[in-house]
């Protein structure tokens, strides 16, 4: 049974990337067969896994308008056990492409039905909104991940990106649940950061994950190296993370 | 003559939207008459003036459907000579809403030619995409200034957002120019930070701002007050470097 995660907040720059990079690697580590989905334009897990963008033949977003070539666009990385469908700048083009398609929030789950048996697990990096392209992985997924930065907007935005998910829940009727919410970029030197994480803490308790990413320069470096920063630098405090946050998320599967 | 200046990164999380507040801070202390425009359905510059985005009446999503209601919805800020045409999570809706009129890009544009004599300047905050929002504010500008998180991601992503610039100015026949890239969120204990922002100087020389705004943790601390950082704590080095940010943009306009 292939589970799929989407990771997912609308605000910018908190880490959805890295998280999905990172996060599909280990479960590939783990030598279960995974897939990294990039519903981004920017491209920038496809960048992060060593390819470039503007010379992909086929993306994702072929197999958006044509479901049947979805399988045709996947590739494997070197990274054993890991497969990508990369996405390039042609993904903009979907949210007017699809716009008259009245199922156009079901194109991702329905084209991946053929495709998902193959792996154990896949995950799906988005865009910061709350547009089709999201929409699309969040209705294709079991569950997602939404990462958190410690600070002001991002705390704010939560609560909109939480409600969002609850009415595509019900609009669609689909069961998609929250996997957890990841605290991320933690400087712990700050008062902020350990401030807006006890307050993440103190409202939603047991929907955190207890593995906390921590800021750390070796995991900015890792994507100007084509390397998810697990393989780039496994001994640093953000590898150490992201493998002790891919444990947790692994044994949690087993419980339910 | 209005100066109308759009704050544009489709890469999330550079510091658009601290950028947008802290200059139209910088301007309006300067005793200029100065509009914000929140273009983003996150709403984070509504409020970092204090606002409450789910309180408006009126946001500027009704003035992209109805022009002559934009004027409506433009209200003072706490600080003196700041205006704000603050956003809501009804933005959302706009790029569904417009997308059979085949002008959408201009309506941002036209609804303000009414409005933007009462103000010397206007500065519009983008969210983290290149689509129908982000190009109503690249149309109704005179130039745009990118920020740049000196890290891998952001800079791939430079040349992308450089070139949908120059697709909206010739197939739209305006005469929107770079007014210039800010170097944000400068961590220079980093070996990364400074090379990609050697990297940024190397190949963009004249079109990079002198000023370099510092990671400092007190701008991240100011939203949460309700304040731009430029007077939650004036002291402070990302404050200092806000102000010298607005001192270079306004001397470079007597230049021209
Ligand atoms: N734990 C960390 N420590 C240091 N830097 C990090 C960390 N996590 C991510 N980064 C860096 O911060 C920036 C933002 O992260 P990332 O691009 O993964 O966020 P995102 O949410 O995917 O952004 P977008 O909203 O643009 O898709 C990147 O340059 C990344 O390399
Ligand atoms: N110079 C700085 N030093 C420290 N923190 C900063 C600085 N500039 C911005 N920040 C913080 O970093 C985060 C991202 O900044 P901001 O929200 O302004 O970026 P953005 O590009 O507008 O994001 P989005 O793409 O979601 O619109 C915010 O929490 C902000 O408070
Ligand atoms: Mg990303
Ligand atoms: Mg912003």
């Amino acid at each position: 049974m292939t589970r799929t995660i989407a990771i997912v907040n609308q605000k910018g720059g908190v880490g959805k990337t890295t998280t999905a990079v990172n996060l599909a690697a280990g479960i590939a580590l783990a030598e279960k067969p995974t897939l990294l989905i990039d519903m981004d334009p920017q491209a920038n897990a496809t960048m992060s896994v060593g390819l470039r963008p503007e010379e992909l033949e086929r993306t994702v977003y072929d197999g958006l308008i044509s479901p049947r070539d979805l399988a045709k666009a996947v590739q494997k990385t070197p990274i054993g056990h890991l497969s990508i469908l990369p996405a390039n700048a042609d993904l903009l083009a979907a949210e007017v492409k699809l716009v008259s398609d009245k199922k156009r929030a079901l194109r991702l789950r329905s084209a991946l039905e053929a495709l998902s048996p193959q792996f154990s697990h896949i995950i799906i990096d988005c865009p910061p909104s709350l547009g089709i392209l999201t929409v699309n992985a969040i209705c294709a997924s079991d569950s997602i991940i939404i990462p958190l930065q410690c600070e002001y907007y991002s705390l704010e935005g939560l609560s909109r990106t939480l409600d969002a998910i609850r009415v595509f829940r019900e609009t669609l009727g689909l069961h998609i649940k929250v996997e957890g919410l990841l605290l991320s970029m933690m400087d712990s030197r700050t008062k902020l950061s350990s401030e807006v994480a006890a307050e993440v803490r103190a409202h939603f308790a047991a929907k955190v994950f207890s593995t906390v990413i921590p800021r750390n320069v070796r995991v900015a470096e890792a994507p100007g190296h084509g390397k998810p920063v697990i393989l780039y630098d496994v001994g640093s405090r953000g590898s150490q993370a992201f493998l002790s946050l891919t444990e947790e998320f692994l044994t949690s599967e087993g419980k339910e």
